[in-house]
């Protein structure tokens, strides 16, 4: 394991790519 | 003032008065009339009772009323503020002000907090957020070996858990978003700035002179 790993993205960067997590949806007609 | 109070608050149960509302949040007066428009057409979407329940949460935000997801939960959870398993107007407002882009950068670092907290100790744990990473890679079909999720959260945890406690707790979720502010992105919906464009029709229900 490398966690040092410059090019890793962290976990909350992906988690935040959830598209559940876009409340646009509520203004979308 | 005088239908927009006396008839919804009969129609609406835990509705509260606009003005307060907006003294209360990122909102205008005009801004929280132009929500309620939303509001009633959301809360009356699956059953006409005044309140916004998990299916109509769900259908407003995907369209889909059977989409069970661990985010979606828990952003109705974090809405369902009074914890009564609905979500009344109140509410509503209180909780979408927080992703106005003029609402205060400490309110939603608060709100993402409670948002991963999942079991609300007060504290990110590890497992919440590898729970959180296997949800969002269902939900994309991306494929990551356990191996390669355990490698990114040892990374996560190495940068966030300052104390390396194993879990990350407020403080060090506070600085952590500083160093990575594209995390608090979620957090605001440009949409908030045009809402009474959107629902322009509030202007015919308002009693309210700012207007």
């Amino acid at each position: 394991k490398n966690p040092d790993s410059p090019t890793l993205i962290n976990a909350f960067q992906l988690i935040g790519m959830s598209s559940c997590l876009d409340l646009s949806g509520f203004f979308e007609k | 003032m005088g239908c927009f109070h006396s008839t919804a608050s009969k129609q609406f149960p835990g509705h509260e008065d606009p003005v307060i509302l907006a003294s209360q949040t990122a909102f205008s007066v005009s801004e929280v009339e132009a929500l309620f428009e939303l509001y009633k057409s959301i809360s009356s979407s699956v059953i006409d009772d005044g309140l916004i329940n998990k299916e109509e949460f769900q259908l407003a935000l995907f369209k889909n009323r059977k989409k069970e997801n661990l985010f979606a939960n828990r952003i109705f959870e974090l809405f369902d503020v009074k914890k009564k398993g609905v979500i009344d107007f109140g509410d509503f407002v209180k909780s979408l002000s927080v992703f106005h882009p003029n609402a205060p950068h400490e309110d939603k670092i608060d709100f993402s907090f409670k948002l991963y907290d999942l079991d609300g100790t007060g504290f990110i744990e590890r497992q919440e957020v590898k729970q959180m990473l296997i949800a969002l890679l269902c939900e994309s079909g991306m494929k990551l070996a356990d191996e390669t999720v355990e490698i990114i959260l040892d990374k996560t945890f190495l940068e966030a858990d300052v104390n390396q406690d194993g879990k990350i707790d407020k403080s060090e979720w506070q600085n952590f978003v500083r160093q990575n502010p594209s995390l608090l992105k979620i957090m605001t919906l440009p949409y908030l700035r045009d809402i009474t464009t959107t629902f322009p029709s509030f202007v015919f229900h308002s009693e309210v002179d700012e207007i």
